[in-house]
């Protein structure tokens, strides 16, 4: 629809701010409880042994509360909470407005790693792209084997998937190579990565790749 | 919005036809892979010993696939499968037509009790009624603790609130007295209910509470 149409025009004005500035930008998108926080926690931890915690940005949406900034501030990085009163998606002007609250390009001229966690949704933020250089979708093994297939315009558009709460799958029965190919078989071009968040499986392979996205883009 | 507004219209419109022909409407709302189709099921099979399977009626929204419905199918009761493409939400006019192609009054007057499982979502659903006698929110344990705090509209506008998969909560660490006094204290009139789909757990005060609702409307 326009909404949508124009939406994409102006994450695409976004990410060519993003790229003046010389920072990358990933956007972490998936159901309500995947695991988003405490991943990109667990990432943000990699990130601070590379970059000066004063060089990363967080942003999160949520209806509600300022629970997951919270949470994020105590890694010591800049970290900012959109709430959107009722919306099930951030939208790029929403960003945008955030951003020049900060201080704009003065500020942003610092921050060499941006990391956007979208509203807890798996449908409605991934028609809404924000701009960011990777799209890394969570989804996680306690919501049931069937949700790639369910959700196939959001596993299309997404960069990199992420397969959370491994940890969890031999105890809830769930098949996870089952979870793999169907990802694979609905977005063949992502890379599909199995993780843990609680014991930190899969981080480093997920960190390295993306620091290989910053090194072409910072 | 308007829109919001005039589904509320056509959603009472909706219950009237449902209150004319004697049935009783629940709708069941949640995250993805909360467990809204395994509770269901569960329920299910306590409704089959009270009615007749041709009694019941099962109408499931998904973005895509038939998997819920054809779960269902397997419990001998009617099914429909409503896809809604990419939308977030199901809306009046969709469940109205599907009710049309079942056959209209004809077919429905038979309909003692009816079940809809909207679309896996925590947001989109709650504004979007459908003519349920009663809304039961689906939340589970795996999400984490912090649902009901963050979506305080979702959690404000159910009529009966099921925190699911107690079986895990032990295990993932998750505090239950925490999510329920949450629940009880954004929306005091909601009883709240421990569940497990996975072992039964539950099951039956929620299927007594259903039931009093239906002796009232059948
Ligand atoms: N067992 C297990 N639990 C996890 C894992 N990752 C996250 N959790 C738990 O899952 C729950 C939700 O985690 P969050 O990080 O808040 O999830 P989220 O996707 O950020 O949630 P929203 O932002 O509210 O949509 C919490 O109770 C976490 O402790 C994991 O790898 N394994
Ligand atoms: N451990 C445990 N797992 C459960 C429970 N209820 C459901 N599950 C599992 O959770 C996953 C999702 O269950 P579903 O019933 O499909 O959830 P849903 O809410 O209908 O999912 P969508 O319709 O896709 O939004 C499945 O793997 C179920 O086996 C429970 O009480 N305990
Ligand atoms: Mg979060
Ligand atoms: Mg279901």
């Amino acid at each position: 629809k326009d909404v949508i149409k124009e939406n994409e025009r102006l994450a695409m004005k976004l990410r060519e701010f993003y790229d003046s500035l010389g920072l990358v930008a990933y956007e972490f998108l998936g159901g309500p409880g995947s695991g988003k926080t405490s991943l990109i926690e667990k990432l943000v931890e990699r990130f601070t042994s590379d970059f000066s915690p004063s060089e990363l940005l967080y942003i999160d949406g949520d209806v509600a509360t300022s629970i997951d900034s919270e949470r994020m501030s105590k890694h010591g990085i800049y970290t900012v909470q959109i709430n959107t009163g009722g919306s099930c998606h951030l939208e790029v002007p929403q960003v945008k407005k955030t951003l020049m609250k900060l201080g704009g390009r003065p500020f942003l001229e610092k921050i060499k790693v941006m990391i956007i966690e979208n509203v807890g949704n798996m449908i409605c933020p991934f028609s809404f792209p924000l701009g960011a250089h990777a799209r890394i979708m969570v989804a996680d093994v306690a919501e049931g084997e069937d949700k790639f297939i369910k959700h196939p315009l959001s596993t299309r558009v997404s960069d990199i998937i992420v397969i959370n709460k491994v940890d969890l799958a031999e105890y809830l029965g769930v098949n996870i190579d089952k979870m793999k190919s169907d990802a694979y078989e609905i977005n063949p071009r992502a890379p599909v990565y199995l993780a843990s968040a609680k014991t930190g499986y899969g981080i480093d392979e997920i960190y390295q790749s993306l620091m290989k996205l910053a090194e072409k883009v910072i």
